[in-house]
């Protein structure tokens, strides 16, 4: 059957207007660097998941998505990432949740589907997973872009309390 | 919060999601992107879906899964369903999107919001990207 492949960098309240044209025109650039990585494995006759694999991880590498690279702050400024994977074949499925050194957390979430008995493992467990997987690490100063640290700054700013359902970051 | 979704030639679909998470957000805070069922969900005999927005709203509503059960259980196509689990979103309080990827080869999405960067890909050449 034709392959079909389709991919988000995340919902929000931007509007029109909202970015410069460069920032606009970097997103979509964004977004066609991961729809060319995704497509040339389903092209090539490779399986979904390897496809949303290799979409995602140009979107983890690309700083100006809320994955990866670019990640938002957490109240404390540090990085936690999380990520999931699913394959619909046999319904195997991996997820991994506050990370905070993997260079690519959608692989070690298939590391957990793949060699792990597991479906979800996090935080300081999560990250000693990935290492023991040899999977490729970065230093936190990878993931926290300036702007990323800048928004944090705005939001300790406000003190209008610690949830605020309309964060406009992540 | 970044996702992809497809179907191969051969017909298997898969799902995948990856996130920073909330500027801000404590106690370890977890959303929908890595709680299967909820953000991230893929059913040969259905859809695979990614979604992003308000977690908590999706976590509630195990949006990812009920979009694939609507479609295997009522026979729904993978829009119908898309839109019915985010008009209950919405209802919720919850905003965001999801994209989807049938096993019948259509692929596509439903937001809530004013935008939402998304792309689409297809054997047939199709490529496009847009974000409001």
């Amino acid at each position: 059957s034709p392959w079909t492949l389709a991919i988000h960098g995340g919902a929000g309240a931007m509007a029109p207007g909202m970015f410069t044209p460069e920032h606009e025109d970097a997103c979509h650039a964004g977004l066609e660097s991961a729809l060319a990585a995704g497509s040339a494995v389903l092209a090539d006759g490779g399986s979904a998941l390897d496809a949303v694999e290799a979409a995602v991880m140009v979107l983890e590498d690309n700083p100006l998505f809320n994955a990866g690279r670019g990640s938002v702050f957490t109240f404390e400024g540090r990085n936690e990432m999380d990520a999931a994977v699913m394959d619909g074949t046999t319904r195997s499925a991996g997820a991994i949740a506050g990370l905070t050194n993997t260079k690519n957390p959608v692989r070690a979430a298939r590391a957990v589907m793949e060699k792990s008995p597991h479906v979800l493992l996090s935080h300081e467990g999560a990250n000693r997973f990935s290492s023991e997987m040899g999977l490729e690490q970065a230093d936190s100063e990878w993931f926290a872009t300036a702007e990323r640290r800048r928004q944090w700054e705005e939001f300790k700013e406000r003190k209008t309390g610690w949830f605020d359902a309309d964060l406009k970051y992540g | 919060t970044v996702g992809a979704v497809a179907v191969d030639a051969s017909g298997h679909v898969a799902a995948a999601t990856s996130t920073g998470g909330l500027t801000g957000k404590r106690w370890g805070r977890i959303g929908d992107s890595p709680v299967i069922g909820a953000g991230t969900y893929a059913d040969d005999r259905a859809c695979a879906v990614s979604a992003t927005g308000t977690g908590e709203v999706f976590i509630r509503n195990a949006a990812a899964h009920e979009i694939a059960a609507r479609m295997r259980l009522l026979g729904e196509t993978a829009q119908q369903a898309v839109d019915a689990v985010m008009a209950e979103v919405g209802a919720m309080g919850g905003d965001g999107g999801v994209i989807f990827a049938a096993h019948d080869g259509s692929a596509g999405f439903a937001f809530n919001t004013p935008g939402m960067f998304r792309g689409r890909a297809d054997a047939s050449g199709l490529h496009e990207t847009a974000i409001y």
